[in-house]
């Protein structure tokens, strides 16, 4: 689903 | 930095994100979470600086930095909703430069992360009472700004 592939791809994200 | 744990927690919080059609989507859920999270902890801040007596309280460290903590709340709930709107507004065929989507979610984050940069600094309790709402508003920018680049493709 959308939020799990966006999340993945979040994953790690530094401001 | 983001887990994908906080990530899905946070989205799934919204029912919004179940129907959800792209990451513009996902991201505009992101942000209003990031503004309710603000708003909590302004109005907890605002409360723990009147019952802290202001001026010439004993904690000045807390002091300050409630103080600076609400001027970065208060950008955060400024900045957040026309942030929005450019988010709003995005489509992939203005062949607009990614730039002027990215810019607003990394003002957001500027003003979260300052706070959170304070807050770091302190320590006992000024750091009990603050830390996790300084961690909460600072990781839902985060969470924007991270599904702003997703939504412009950008690396």
């Amino acid at each position: 689903d959308l939020v799990a592939t966006a999340c993945e791809k979040a994953k790690g994200h530094e401001a | 930095a983001l887990t994908k744990e906080f990530c899905e927690t946070t989205l799934r919080s919204d029912n919004r994100s179940a129907a959800a059609n792209d990451t513009r989507e996902l991201a505009l859920v992101a942000m209003d979470l990031a503004s309710t999270a603000a708003a909590s902890a302004s109005a907890k801040a605002r409360s723990a600086l009147r019952s802290s007596g202001g001026r010439g309280s004993k904690d000045r460290d807390t002091e300050y930095s409630l103080r600076y903590c609400l001027m970065d709340y208060g950008t955060v709930a400024v900045v957040l909703p026309a942030c929005r709107a450019v988010v709003e507004e995005y489509s992939p065929r203005d062949f607009q430069a990614p730039f002027d989507y990215l810019e607003c979610a990394g003002r957001v984050m500027d003003a979260a992360g300052d706070c959170w940069q304070r807050v770091s600094y302190e320590d006992g309790a000024l750091k009990r009472a603050l830390w996790n709402d300084a961690v909460d508003v600072a990781n839902r920018a985060n969470l924007g700004q991270a599904l702003v680049e997703q939504m412009v493709d950008f690396p």
